[in-house]
């Protein structure tokens, strides 16, 4: 059986649910549920999957997604390869409430949440500095790259394009610490 | 990665995802959190839905959307996430990935795909069954 209202959200991330189900207890929309759920996992570094301080990328950088969807109006906002802002998705709600878009990407995603009031700052932390460090000592593995050279599963970057183009087997790097 | 979906007390839905992405990505590269009908989607007439995984390969199947549209024709919620994963599936039997869905009217599954070290995806619900938030989950 099931009842209204509602709020699931995947992996144990319990303060999220908390922070979502309290607003639709206090009479807040379901927008305002989501919002408040997926901040509160920004804020919290879920899993070191969410936020600020996580999942940095070749170049030592963490950047955000986010995107929020209405089912009522069907209006989305959503913002990808966010930088310098910690509040994701409170981005993604001011690209659906402030634009008639849909998606803003990387540093003019950021230069538009600055200028609607976002803070800007370092979405580096000691944590994932030592991630990137302990890639960096390990070769650099794992990566994402093929058919370049040097050898990405022996050897860190930079990359140039191999002539060749070989057909290989898709390495699966994603797991319950790294994952979109 | 959080997916979450909610449905107000008059069936009214939202979903949403928030996520810093895989490790040691290529800069610039985007996964299937951000993108509409992949990382989730929302419909109050059908239900919603909200995605988690290998982004790489899951976007290229917008199981969020295909979820909400089998809800919209009938299937329930788990059903239709476990067609949403078996969608994958076929050209990716090993990927790394898990669906959260719910209809208008408050019923919920979960679907994940079988991966190694990957046989169980524990989730969080809400509803007025619990005070506190209940975990969840679904054997892959």
């Amino acid at each position: 059986h099931a009842s209204l209202p509602l709020v699931i959200n995947t992996w144990p991330f319990k303060n999220a649910t908390a922070a979502a189900w309290s607003v639709l207890q206090s009479g807040g929309s379901m927008l305002d549920a989501v919002q408040e759920g997926c901040a509160r996992c920004e804020v919290e570094q879920c899993d070191g999957t969410v936020g600020y301080g996580g999942s940095p990328d070749e170049s030592g950088e963490t950047t955000l997604d986010a995107l929020i969807m209405n089912g009522d109006t069907m209006e989305v906002g959503a913002v990808a390869d966010l930088r310098r802002i910690k509040n994701a998705i409170g981005v993604a709600r001011a690209v659906m409430e402030r634009t008639d878009h849909t998606l803003l990407v990387g540093e003019s995603a950021s230069v538009f949440a600055e200028n609607m009031g976002f803070l800007a700052e370092d979405l580096t932390t000691n944590k994932s500095v030592n991630i990137f460090s302990q890639w960096l000592g390990s070769n650099c593995q794992p990566n994402y790259r093929k058919n370049v050279f040097p050898d990405p599963s022996q050897s860190c970057g930079p990359y140039k394009p191999r002539a060749m183009l070989k057909e290989t087997e898709r390495a699966q790097h994603a797991n319950a610490h790294s994952h979109d | 990665t959080i997916g979450m979906i909610a449905v107000d007390q008059d069936g009214h839905v939202a979903a949403g995802t928030s996520t810093n992405g895989m490790s040691h990505k290529v800069p610039g590269r985007v996964g299937d959190s951000p993108i509409v009908g992949a990382g989730a989607y929302a419909d109050s007439s059908a239900g919603g839905a909200a995605a988690t995984g290998d982004g790489d390969i899951m976007m290229r199947f917008l199981p969020s959307y295909l979820a909400v549209e089998l809800m919209r024709t009938g299937a329930d919620p788990s059903a239709a996430c476990k067609m949403a994963i078996s969608r994958i599936k076929r050209h990716y039997s090993e990927f790394f990935g898990a669906i959260i869905c719910a209809n208008t009217t408050g019923h919920y599954g979960a679907a994940c795909n079988k991966s190694p070290g990957f046989s169980q995806f524990h989730f969080m619900v809400s509803n007025s069954e619990s005070d506190a938030p209940l975990l969840k989950s679904v054997d892959c």
